[in-house]
């Protein structure tokens, strides 16, 4: 059986609102290491890696595997009910085919239970292998989302360029182009806002910005964002979790 | 003309 108690639900709510946009039903993996999901968004243009470490749970645990096949707007509907502070404990019993959620708020004595009930998924996974990247950005979370949303005012893409000046974002569409560019920084009194880059070679991709701008949604998990990239490969986008982190493998465009 | 590649092009399934 799975017992997994978050002392914030808002923890779990941040994390669905990340993932929903790009999957309807997905298998959450559970053992004795903790929870992890991957799945592709329905164009296969986008692949959601979760983990989810036992350590980041206030009380977990989970004698062996369970695979919770969920609709994940689902859960995001019953994550609704609970407050950001309410106690949230996640249990299934082996085999069962429902996830239990309960939500205490222990100041007021209320606990709401919802069953939410599981699916059998038959999913797609792709085996990614260890990859080196040739570019490695890490940076603001929120910057970088602010500046997708200013292009996406342009155009439906994006291209990013990274080379040993900075990382270069740009957009060009009917009304006309614009770019932003950012030097390597280091802000001794706010790290997040330092601005790193490792790079053994320069790197220039493009991106649809629709997308892009749904992987931002994790921006409000962790305060930096790691974005890695090589030339003519999917780039991976990097999200730290206390314990563990939320990943997306993203397919760039390429020419006809 | 460019567009987006799904995944598949780059990783095997398993």
């Amino acid at each position: 059986m799975l017992e997994a108690k978050l002392d914030a639900a808002s923890q779990l709510k941040k994390i669905v609102e990340a993932i929903r946009d790009m999957l309807g039903e997905c298998n959450i993996e559970c053992n004795e290491t903790g929870l992890a999901l991957q799945s592709l968004d329905k164009s296969h243009i986008v692949l959601v890696s979760l983990l989810l470490g036992s350590d980041g749970f206030s009380e977990y645990r989970c004698d062996r595997g369970v695979t919770l096949g969920l609709n994940i707007n689902s859960l995001a509907t019953v994550l609704r009910c609970a407050n950001n502070d309410d106690i949230l404990t996640l249990r299934s019993e082996d085999r069962a085919n429902e996830l239990i959620l309960t939500f205490e708020d222990s100041k007021a004595d209320r606990i709401s239970e919802f069953n939410l009930r599981l699916m059998d998924i038959d999913q797609e996974y792709l085996a990614i292998p260890e990859t080196e990247y040739a570019a490695t950005v890490v940076m603001s979370a929120a910057v970088l989302q602010r500046t997708l949303r200013d292009l996406s005012a342009l155009s439906e893409a994006v291209t990013i360029e990274i080379d040993k000046e900075g990382i270069r974002f740009s957009a060009e569409g009917d009304l006309g182009k614009g770019s932003t560019h950012f030097k390597p920084c280091v802000d001794m009194e706010n790290a997040e806002n330092s601005i790193n880059i490792t790079l053994s070679e320069p790197v220039s991709l493009s991106f649809n910005l629709q997308y892009f701008s749904n992987i931002t949604k994790a921006s409000s998990l962790s305060s930096t964002v790691t974005l890695q990239m090589t030339a003519g490969m999917p780039a991976q986008i990097e999200y730290k979790l206390p314990s563990g982190h939320v990943r997306y493998y993203f397919a760039p465009k390429i020419e006809d | 003309h460019k567009h987006q590649d799904p995944l598949e092009r780059f990783y095997n399934g398993h």
